[in-house]
């Protein structure tokens, strides 16, 4: 494991800690999409099929425990929990998550690297994990004062993403037939989406003022 | 093991 892909990796932990810290000590999901947070969940359910069969090391097997374990508690909070999810912000959460599942579904159907279940439910979290924070950027858009924990949570996922491009660059130049197509292109259309964002992320952390998207 | 379908990122 390379230094880019382990920082990467602490990025998107640290990610999942600033949303469980936010939702566990200040009971509020306030600005976080709930949509994105079932995304993520189905991300995590259909990538890591393999996580009794396929032992890779204990730190992959921790790690995914940790995401399954972290998505879903997130997804109970925000629907479940009586005093969180009064906070959530349902009327501009409106994001039509479902036209997202079916066409990478599709696309995981017909472009994969090998036809069998568990390969495509693999490329099917790939495809779908690069879409699923559209409907947590629009929501950003419609907040007008976005808190700082739901700022950093999203700057967080989107630098565990360009780490994780990185960490492909050294692999690439490092590992004999390191070869990923499909990742690639869609980890790099993931880390394109947040592009804007970045941009007015930087801007408000210069000027010092507070985070806003204009609409 | 086959180089194409190991999944060893997270």
């Amino acid at each position: 494991m390379n230094i880019f892909r382990l920082a990467g990796d602490m990025t998107h932990l640290f990610s999942v800690l600033v949303l469980l810290l936010k939702i566990h000590t200040i009971k509020s999901c306030a600005g976080v999409s709930l949509k994105t947070q079932e995304l993520y969940a189905l991300v995590f359910a259909a990538r890591y099929l393999d996580i009794f069969t396929n032992y890779i090391s204990l730190y992959n097997t921790v790690m995914k425990l940790i995401f399954l374990g972290s998505s879903f508690s997130i997804v109970w909070y925000m629907r479940y929990h009586k005093i969180v999810r009064r906070s959530y912000d349902k009327d501009q959460d409106t994001f039509r998550h479902y036209f997202l599942i079916l066409p990478c579904l599709l696309l995981a159907l017909l472009i994969n690297e090998k036809f069998t279940f568990k390969e495509v439910m693999w490329t099917f979290s790939l495809y779908l994990e690069a879409v699923a924070i559209l409907p947590q950027l629009v929501l950003l858009q419609r907040t007008r004062n976005i808190d700082n924990l739901t700022g950093q949570y999203v700057f967080l996922l989107g630098a565990y993403r360009a780490l994780y491009i990185l960490n492909w660059v050294y692999r690439y130049f490092t590992e004999p037939h390191f070869v990923h197509w499909i990742t690639w292109v869609s980890g790099l259309v993931q880390t394109l989406l947040y592009a804007d964002f970045f941009y007015y992320y930087f801007q408000s952390w210069k000027n010092n003022q507070k985070l806003h998207l204009p609409a | 093991a086959d180089i194409i379908t190991e999944h060893d990122e997270l």
